[in-house]
C-alpha cells in the first residue's frame, strides 16, 4: 500500500525481481570500449547509435539555460570558453571528450559541459 | 541517490545503486515528470571496458559521459559515488581550475581512474580518501572479502569520514543517500530511513540482489529522479542494470 500523501512512503516492496510491471521502463544495452583503441575512437560505437538521444538530452539543456538566459548569452559563454576548458583536462579525458564532440555532432563546449556537470551542478 | 553495499551470511559482498538526478532542471507539468530525467534515460548504458581484450572494468552510464558513477572491478571491488552538497562545492575546485590551480580532481575523472587503475579494495579506498578534488562527495565502495564495505564521505580537500561494514556491531550494510550520515536527512527528502527501515526488515539472512532490488524500488527511494538501478556481485563480477518509471504517486525526489 502506499500512503497518499508526500512522501507517499511504501510499505517495503517485495517479489519485484525480476524487474517487471510500472516501475520498470527496460533493460540497459551492453557495449564494449576499447581501451587499446586511441581515446577519440574509444566511444564511437556508443556515441553513434545514442547520437539522436545526446542531441535530444543536449537541447534540452539548451532549452533550460535560454530559459534562465533568454538572450542566449549563457550557452555563447559555453560555446566559447568551454572547449578552452577540454585542453586543460587530464588524458585521456579531453580527447575522449573531443572524440564524443566529433561523432555526435554536439559542439565541444556543450560536451565538456556534460562532463563537469557534476562540479557546475554543486552551484 | 541512494547506494547500498550489504554483506550477506556468507560473507558475500552486494552492492546496487539507485541514480536520481535532473533536480530543479524543468518539471513537465503534463507528464509530472522532470525534463532532464527523462531525457537521461534513453541515454543509459552499460559498459565494458576492456584491455588487451580482457575485462579491465565494467560500468553502468549515461552515453557521452566519460567518467563513472557506478561500477565494477570483477571478483576485486565496486564502486558508487552520490552526491554531496556543502558550501564548499564545486564551483569553487571550478575557479581554482581556471585561475590555473589544477592540483585536485574532477570527481568522476577519479572514480574513473580507480576503476581502471587500483587493484585491490585497500588501493581504491586509499586512492577515493586522499586524492584532492574539485567537489565533495560520498563514495560508496564494496570490496571481495567479508568486512569490505565502506561510505567514504569527502570534502574537496579531506577525507571528513569513513563508515566501515562491521558485522559484530550488527553493521551488515551501510546504506548512503546524501547526506552525512551522522546527521539527520533534510525532513523534505528523508529517503534513509524508509531504505534503512526496509533493509532491517529484509535481515543479512535474506539479503540478495532480489530484496536490494525490492528496497530499490520502495517509494520514496524509488522516486521521480530515479533514472536506473544498478545491481552489482563482486565475487561473480557481476553488473545488472534497469532503466525506472516511478507511477503516481510518487515524490519528486
Amino acid at each position: 500500500s502506499t500512503q497518499f500523501i508526500p512522501p507517499y512512503t511504501e510499505e517495503c516492496r517485495t517479489g519485484m525481481y525480476p524487474p517487471n510491471g510500472p516501475t520498470f521502463r527496460g533493460p540497459v544495452s551492453w557495449y564494449t570500449v576499447d581501451l587499446d583503441s586511441p581515446p577519440s575512437q574509444r566511444w564511437t560505437a556508443v556515441i553513434t547509435e545514442k547520437k539522436q538521444d545526446l542531441i535530444r538530452m543536449i537541447q534540452a539543456v539548451r532549452n533550460l539555460a535560454n530559459a534562465f538566459v533568454p538572450s542566449g548569452k549563457l550557452i555563447e559563454l559555453v560555446d566559447i570558453t568551454l572547449p578552452l576548458m577540454a585542453n586543460t583536462l587530464p588524458s585521456p579525458f579531453g580527447e575522449e571528450i573531443k572524440g564524443i564532440a566529433e561523432v555526435s555532432g554536439v559542439p565541444l563546449g556543450e560536451v565538456v559541459l556534460f562532463n563537469i556537470f557534476y562540479e557546475i551542478f554543486t552551484v | 541517490c541512494t547506494s547500498v553495499v550489504a554483506e550477506d551470511e556468507k560473507g558475500n559482498l552486494l552492492h546496487a545503486r539507485n541514480l536520481d538526478f535532473g533536480l530543479f532542471m524543468g518539471w513537465d507539468m503534463k507528464n509530472k515528470s522532470w525534463i532532464i530525467t527523462e531525457k537521461l534515460k534513453p541515454l543509459v548504458v552499460n559498459l565494458d571496458f576492456r584491455r588487451n581484450n580482457q575485462t579491465v572494468f565494467k560500468s553502468t552510464n549515461f552515453a557521452g559521459y566519460v567518467g563513472m558513477l557506478t561500477g565494477i572491478k570483477p571478483h576485486t571491488f565496486t564502486l558508487t559515488m552520490n552526491e554531496r552538497f556543502t558550501l564548499d562545492g564545486g564551483y569553487i575546485g571550478i575557479l581554482e581550475w581556471i585561475m590555473g590551480q589544477r592540483d585536485g580532481m574532477w570527481m568522476s575523472f577519479l572514480t574513473r581512474s580507480v576503476l581502471e587503475n587500483a587493484t585491490s579494495y585497500e588501493g581504491a579506498k586509499r586512492q577515493l580518501a586522499e586524492t584532492k578534488m574539485l567537489a565533495p562527495a560520498y563514495f560508496i565502495l564494496g570490496g571481495n572479502q567479508s568486512r569490505q564495505g565502506c561510505i567514504i564521505t569527502r570534502s574537496r580537500l579531506l577525507s571528513i569520514d569513513v563508515l566501515e561494514i562491521d558485522v559484530k556491531l550488527g553493521r551488515w550494510y551501510v546504506l548512503e543517500t546524501n547526506y552525512d550520515h551522522w546527521k539527520d536527512p533534510l525532513f523534505l527528502d528523508d529517503r534513509r530511513t524508509p531504505a534503512m527501515k526496509c533493509m532491517n526488515q529484509t535481515t543479512q539472512a535474506k539479503i540478495s540482489v532480489k530484496t536490494l532490488y525490492d528496497v530499490l524500488s520502495t517509494k520514496p527511494v524509488l522516486n521521480k529522479l530515479t533514472t536506473y538501478t544498478t545491481l552489482m556481485q563482486v565475487s561473480e563480477g557481476k553488473l545488472e542494470s534497469y532503466i525506472r518509471d516511478c507511477p503516481n504517486p510518487c515524490m519528486p525526489w
